[in-house]
């Protein structure tokens, strides 16, 4: 089974300098792309406690991290982001970079206390952010 | 403070130590009170710097409420998909004065009529009734040894408005039940469309037990003056942007459930054949 393994195999398939992790960097996700974060806070942190009955504790969650170049359907960003990131690249990097914002909300229901003493029961649109996207 | 990666929570009992006060991050720059610029909720927010509720709220009142957040919202806060209701605002009024009348009869049951005021002021143009009742609860758990049937007479004595019924006699029966609601979106609907915010009612009570349904019970009279006076609950759909509008948004979701591909698609075939029969 000693197979002899002639002198040109042992020649190295890439040159020396060449280093794989750097060279599998850039296929990996970037460490701080752009997601969705959370954030929790209760009304009693900021005294509003007083008179929003609840929800007690309120998760607006926000976005933040890198955006990759190719965003498209990962994000569901438009094309129009694409073209944003080559003028910066190419023609003018004083146009900035795509952000990471939110893409995508969901409403918050509210029970509150009003100064005449009524309660009130209020379900308001765009108060959590469920879904990040690049523009 | 945040907390490393993922869940950024402030220290549980930490105050929040930002330098600016967090009312004044909601105040706009020149201090001018521009009303588009604060969607409602934080117009809340920054209208009530230091200001405590005038009256605080009747506790039953609060209780009642509490459980229908429970029944709407998740602990989070999020509407619950399954509800079908279009209203996306429920205000919950207690009278600023009522005036008690002739007094009840135990006997035959017949209960003091109450005169009723209610102040509706929170009450915005951009929310439209949808239903109203007025709902009544007992002072204790009372329970009564038979169903009893009640006929109910409801005059709005204030606004004398011309194109609205000014009264509404029906009747309910009711068993154990802890809340009794009477409805009175036909009294109520034009008074508050036309911008009505101090209605002034009576409504007395006529009740009886079933003797047809439990001829056993026996005959004491019952003590209907547990009754406590009633709140006033509207259902409201606010139709301004920053409401959560649940039929546009199924209605959304179903039209943009197809990707924007697929419906691009589909219109070009929809062109396709619109051409061929050109």
């Amino acid at each position: 089974g000693q197979e002899i393994i002639s002198p040109e195999f042992k020649k190295p398939l890439v040159p020396v300098s060449f280093n794989l992790s750097e060279y599998f960097k850039q296929f990996l996700f970037p460490q701080n792309e752009c997601e969705l974060h959370d954030f929790r806070l209760s009304f009693s942190q900021l005294k509003w406690d007083s008179w929003i009955v609840a929800p007690h504790r309120y998760n607006p969650r926000y976005c933040k991290g890198d955006c990759p170049r190719a965003v498209r359907h990962r994000y569901g960003s438009p094309v129009h982001t694409m073209v944003q990131n080559i003028i910066y690249e190419r023609l003018d990097p004083s146009v900035p970079r795509p952000s990471c914002v939110p893409g995508k909300y969901s409403p918050l229901s509210v029970l509150t206390i009003e100064p005449d003493g009524s309660i009130a029961y209020k379900e308001y649109e765009d108060m959590i952010a469920t879904k990040c996207t690049c523009r | 403070s945040q907390a490393p990666r993922g869940e950024a929570v402030i220290a549980a009992g930490a105050e929040l130590e930002s330098e600016a006060d967090p009312w004044s991050l909601l105040q706009p720059l020149d201090g001018a009170d521009r009303p588009g610029l604060l969607p409602p909720l934080f117009k809340v927010l920054s209208d009530r710097r230091g200001e405590t509720p005038r009256l605080q709220p009747d506790s039953r009142a609060l209780y009642y409420m509490k459980k229908l957040y429970k029944t709407y919202a998740t602990k989070e806060g999020v509407p619950k998909s399954g509800r079908s209701h279009l209203h996306n605002t429920v205000r919950l009024f207690t009278p600023c004065a009522q005036h008690k009348q002739a007094p009840g009869d135990r006997v035959t049951g017949i209960l003091s009529s109450v005169d009723l005021l209610f102040n509706l002021d929170r009450v915005t143009a951009v929310e439209h009734l949808l239903k109203s009742v007025l709902l009544y609860t007992f002072n204790n758990s009372v329970s009564f040894p038979s169903a009893v049937t009640c006929v109910y007479n409801l005059v709005i004595k204030e606004p004398k408005s011309s194109n609205a019924p000014s009264r509404a006699p029906s009747s309910f029966t009711f068993r154990n039940h802890k809340w009794i609601e009477i409805d009175v979106t036909s009294l109520l609907q034009p008074l508050v469309a036309s911008s009505e915010r101090s209605i002034h009612m009576s409504v007395n009570f006529t009740c009886k037990k079933d003797q047809s349904k439990h001829p056993s019970a026996q005959d004491g009279p019952f003590n209907m003056t547990l009754l406590v006076p009633p709140s006033l609950i509207l259902y409201l759909n606010d139709t301004s942007a920053q409401a959560y509008h649940r039929w546009y948004s199924l209605h959304h979701k179903r039209g943009s459930s197809q990707g924007p591909d697929q419906e691009r698609s589909e219109t070009a075939v929809g062109e396709r054949s619109a051409r061929h029969r050109r």
